[in-house]
């Protein structure tokens, strides 16, 4: 994975935008009007797979990076999730749990990796 | 990651981010990418938050993400996340959190600020001065010239660092952060933050827009192998556009 080996030698490009359609991403609305439970269930049911896919590669991270700290913390956070994870987040997560078929526990971890990661 | 606050000669206020994600997640050998940053981008998505029908705020989010990583509140301000690491980092926040249940997870602590915060300033003192579970790099960008800075977030509110465009040490006309603080110099195997201000520099007031902030977050390091998208965003106008990014070899790993 060796990478260009500094001092910096590529130059600034020029006449990327606009990029090809392909890279436009797509758009969802999400309603706050709505009970929390419901506002994620479109994108979670068209997303399952893609949400499913992260969630593996990251567990295979906790599992082969994490050693006993990062399981130890994820062990008591999943014992205390009314605890720790304030309104309206944990209804939004059970609707996106029930739409995509994916463990509440699983969706919190996915959601808070980023503080489990600077671990 | 990467994000610029930019603003244009005739004052306009840009926001422009690249998002890395999935340093040592699986590095695929054939391909040459990291695994994590290649599932990562099928599942980008702009979501529009809407109250009463009508556009609150809008942000770039990977799927099954609630939070906010990178995002615009048309007519108020725009938003954008960098990791920090920090020795002081997310274990003993989590272990604290636990405990006590004080402090903030990242990204509900972002995304509460662009529900209810009203304004630049408003949403500066809330990212500033909000205890939090793991140290961030939080850029904001507001509607006027000037209305840009970098806010370097310890855990605890004690130590945060508020580095505004306007400071000599930033660019003056733009404020630009990767993952290290900015005063100290960035790790000599990840520099982006030079190369990056070479290229504003190259780009100039003059042709700040989204065509000219595209161009800097795809000229390489900046664009890298971990870079899942580019977002652009103009607070007037309200505009948001995300694009999915690659990086074909020769490429920086990171």
């Amino acid at each position: 994975i060796a990478g260009q080996i500094p001092p910096y030698n590529d130059s600034c490009v020029q006449g990327q935008y606009p990029p090809p359609k392909d890279r436009r991403v797509p758009n969802y609305v999400i309603n706050l009007d709505l009970p929390p439970e419901q506002r994620w269930l479109q994108l979670g049911a068209d997303k399952h797979r893609e949400i499913g896919a992260i969630l593996l590669e990251m567990k295979k991270f906790l599992m082969e990076w994490g050693s006993g700290e990062i399981i130890s913390i994820v062990d008591l956070l999943g014992d205390n999730l009314d605890q720790v994870l304030p309104s309206p987040y944990k209804e939004e997560l059970t609707g996106m749990a029930n739409a995509s078929g994916i463990m509440i526990g699983e969706l919190f971890i996915y959601n808070i990796f980023y503080e489990l990661f600077t671990v | 990651c990467t994000s610029i606050v930019s603003q244009d000669a005739k004052g306009n206020m840009y926001h422009a981010r690249n998002l890395d994600f999935g340093l040592f997640l699986g590095w695929d050998v054939k391909n040459r990418t990291w695994q994590l940053t290649d599932i990562l981008r099928p599942a980008i998505v702009t979501l529009d938050w809407q109250r009463g029908g009508k556009t609150l705020f809008k942000s770039v989010n990977y799927a099954g993400y609630i939070g906010v990583l990178t995002a615009i509140k048309p007519g108020m301000f725009t938003f954008s996340m960098d990791e920090r690491f920090n020795a002081d980092g997310g274990y003993m926040g989590i272990l604290e959190y636990i405990r006590d249940k004080k402090g903030y997870w990242m990204s509900f602590l972002s995304r509460e600020t662009m529900e209810s915060a009203g304004s630049y300033q408003e949403a500066r003192d809330k990212l500033a001065n909000t205890q939090l579970i793991a140290p961030a790099y939080f850029i904001l960008g507001g509607t006027k010239p000037g209305e840009g800075c970098v806010i370097t977030r310890n855990r605890h509110v004690n130590g945060t660092d508020v580095w505004p465009m306007t400071d000599s040490t930033a660019g003056g006309w733009y404020v630009l952060e990767t993952n290290y603080d900015h005063w100290k110099a960035p790790l000599f195997l990840d520099d982006r933050r030079g190369p990056a201000n070479k290229c504003m520099k190259a780009m100039g007031v003059q042709n700040t827009g989204f065509a000219g902030l595209f161009n800097v977050l795809s000229s390489k390091p900046v664009l890298n192998k971990l870079t899942t998208y580019t977002a652009l965003m103009q607070v007037d106008s309200g505009t948001l556009e995300t694009y999915l990014q690659y990086c074909p070899d020769p490429c920086e790993p990171w």
